[in-house]
């Protein structure tokens, strides 16, 4: 409770009118995000333990699940970035069943994301509109969104859990623009893909890069 | 040609209520005629077809205005369709009505002076004074449009750092205005505050309601107090209300609400429409204490926002679709908390 009581105080020092309306002198808002991201880091630990807690791991051993922070506003979750499996934990804070799109920041590629009872359930891959790519604070790998529908109960946990099938995408969906913008993405995916089916070393020039490689058919919205 | 047409609709708006000078609009609308057929006659040259004469380029040049006035598209849910054209979204239609829509962003310039008095008051950080009583509309270029199972979009980018993605999901019956406004540019010295108008047709009689900090709505009537005669000296922001999670306006049939993602300052300026603000940027304080002009940045450049408007559309007589929208409000307002962990330790079948 300690580690909360950190937070609880940085928020009771953000319902100070200045912080509410954004009146503050500049200085004093970079103090404020000072404070908050600090006390925001505490409280994670909380988060952390119980991930592992309830997965039944003795705090000694090295950690089942580990955690950071996403900045989803900027699309950057630095988990669902690096990882090939992840699994995405939501608590819906509210007394009735809720319906949330949730948007998970990652590479180009195929995802499945099951449900918590082991279902597969529908996902769909969205590229990352650009405006968001180019903010300027924005550090980031993702290129792409991964969405899919939570139904979450009543002040419920649920867990999903997502893993990365291929680095290509299924191109089922598809983005003109971001299609002709990527062309040459595309290419490197379906050379890195093919290397690693394969277990060729990624390291060697290798012929088929062109030779074998076919062209990816473009399909245009007219 | 767009730009044209956009044009001779304005100038036939503006010359609603005076007298129309058909003269000028039938040379206006010649001249458009002659630009189609200017870009017919060079798609023949590009085309090396043999060379048009009058008749038939007249003919391509109509073909070319039916489809380019045929460029409609639809984002659709089992809930509703959302009706876009190359100027952008045009209609919601639901199974029983249809309401007419733009999403629009804009921008205010703000005021500077001396801060001697009221009218020497500069537009700052506790001050929303703006320079013009309407504000600059912003154009939007389309950059995409997405199509799939759980989600369908609409993107759209404009030259002043502003853009929009318009999305509904599968099986929600809410449409999502997503935005990344900024940085704002001030090359021009001249500093903006960023609003989004959704114009509908709802004949909402200059009245809007707004959430008390989260408490219950409070009617809003433009050019009105309850209790006093009104006289504002400021027409524009006299009328801009804290929106806590939600700003609505309606009608017999149709209410249309706006849920936001945080506090923002709302109004409906004109019949039928709501105005939220985005982002602010402004370049002079307004001497009422902070000292500094609102004029935030982050490595060298001015700060980006980005945020989400729920648009819902609902009957305020079908209690059903009201009660829906109140568990909305506050399911937007506690949104799910989401934490991603990284599970390479953990296998499918252990999870």
């Amino acid at each position: 409770s300690f580690v909360l009581n950190e937070l609880k105080s940085a928020m009771g020092v953000m319902q100070h009118h200045d912080a509410i309306t954004g009146t503050e002198k500049q200085h004093v808002a970079h103090d404020y995000e000072r404070l908050l991201d600090a006390a925001v880091e505490d409280a994670l630990i909380v988060a952390r333990q119980a991930f592992n807690k309830i997965a039944q791991r003795d705090a000694l051993k090295q950690p089942l699940f580990s955690y950071d922070r996403c900045r989803f506003n900027e699309s950057s979750c630095p988990t669902s970035e690096n990882s090939r499996q992840f699994v995405v934990t939501i608590y819906n804070p509210v007394g009735w069943m809720v319906m949330e799109p949730i948007h998970v920041p990652v590479l180009d590629g195929t995802y499945e994301v099951y449900a918590p009872n082991g279902e597969k359930i529908t996902s769909q891959l969205v590229d990352i509109p650009e405006p968001v790519k180019k903010i300027p604070t924005r550090k980031s790998k993702a290129s792409h969104e991964l969405v899919f529908i939570a139904k979450l109960h009543p002040l419920g946990v649920k867990s999903f859990y997502i893993k990365k099938t291929s680095k290509i995408s299924k191109r089922d969906v598809v983005n003109t623009n971001e299609y002709y913008g990527n062309i040459n993405d595309y290419w490197k995916n379906l050379h890195d893909n093919f290397v690693e089916i394969h277990n060729l070393d990624d390291t060697v020039d290798h012929k088929f890069k062109r030779e074998q490689i076919p062209l990816p058919i473009m399909k245009v919205d007219a | 040609k767009v730009n044209i047409e956009k044009d001779i609709n304005a100038d036939i708006l503006k010359d609603k209520d005076d007298n129309v000078d058909v003269e000028e609009l039938e040379r206006i609308i010649k001249e458009t005629k002659l630009e189609t057929i200017g870009k017919a006659r060079s798609l023949d040259k590009k085309l090396n077809y043999p060379n048009l004469n009058e008749e038939e380029l007249r003919m391509l040049a109509d073909e070319a205005l039916v489809v380019e006035r045929a460029d409609e598209d639809y984002l659709e849910n089992e809930y509703m369709k959302i009706r876009m054209d190359n100027t952008g979204v045009t209609h919601m239609i639901l199974p029983d009505r249809t309401t007419n829509l733009k999403v629009q962003l804009h921008y205010w310039t703000g005021c500077y002076g001396n801060n001697t008095n009221t009218h020497e008051r500069s537009s700052g950080a506790y001050i929303f004074r703006p320079q013009t009583t309407v504000p600059y509309a912003m154009t939007y270029r389309n950059s995409g449009t997405v199509k799939g199972p759980i989600v369908q979009e609409y993107r759209a980018e404009t030259k002043e750092n502003a853009a929009s993605v318009l999305r509904i999901y599968s099986g929600l019956n809410y449409f999502v205005h997503d935005f990344v406004v900024g940085p704002i540019p001030i090359e021009d010295k001249v500093g903006k505050e960023y609003v989004v108008r959704y114009d509908t047709n709802v004949v909402n009689n200059g009245e809007f309601y707004t959430d008390s900090n989260g408490r219950q709505m409070l009617k809003r009537k433009l050019n009105e107090r309850p209790q006093w005669n009104l006289t504002l000296e400021e027409p524009i922001a006299g009328y801009y209300y804290p929106v806590t999670n939600k700003i609505s306006i309606q009608d017999e049939q149709t209410r249309i609400s706006i849920l936001t993602d945080r506090s923002e300052g709302g109004s409906s300026l004109e019949e039928g429409n709501i105005e939220l603000m985005l982002h602010r940027r402004l370049l002079h304080d307004d001497a009422f204490g902070v000292g500094e002009a609102l004029d935030e940045v982050a490595e060298g450049k001015g700060l980006v926002m980005r945020g989400h408007h729920k648009l819902l559309n609902i009957n305020p007589k079908n209690a059903v679709e009201v009660i829906a929208e109140r568990k909305l409000v506050i399911q937007t307002h506690l949104q799910p908390i989401v934490f991603v962990s990284n599970s390479d330790n953990v296998d499918f079948d252990t999870w």
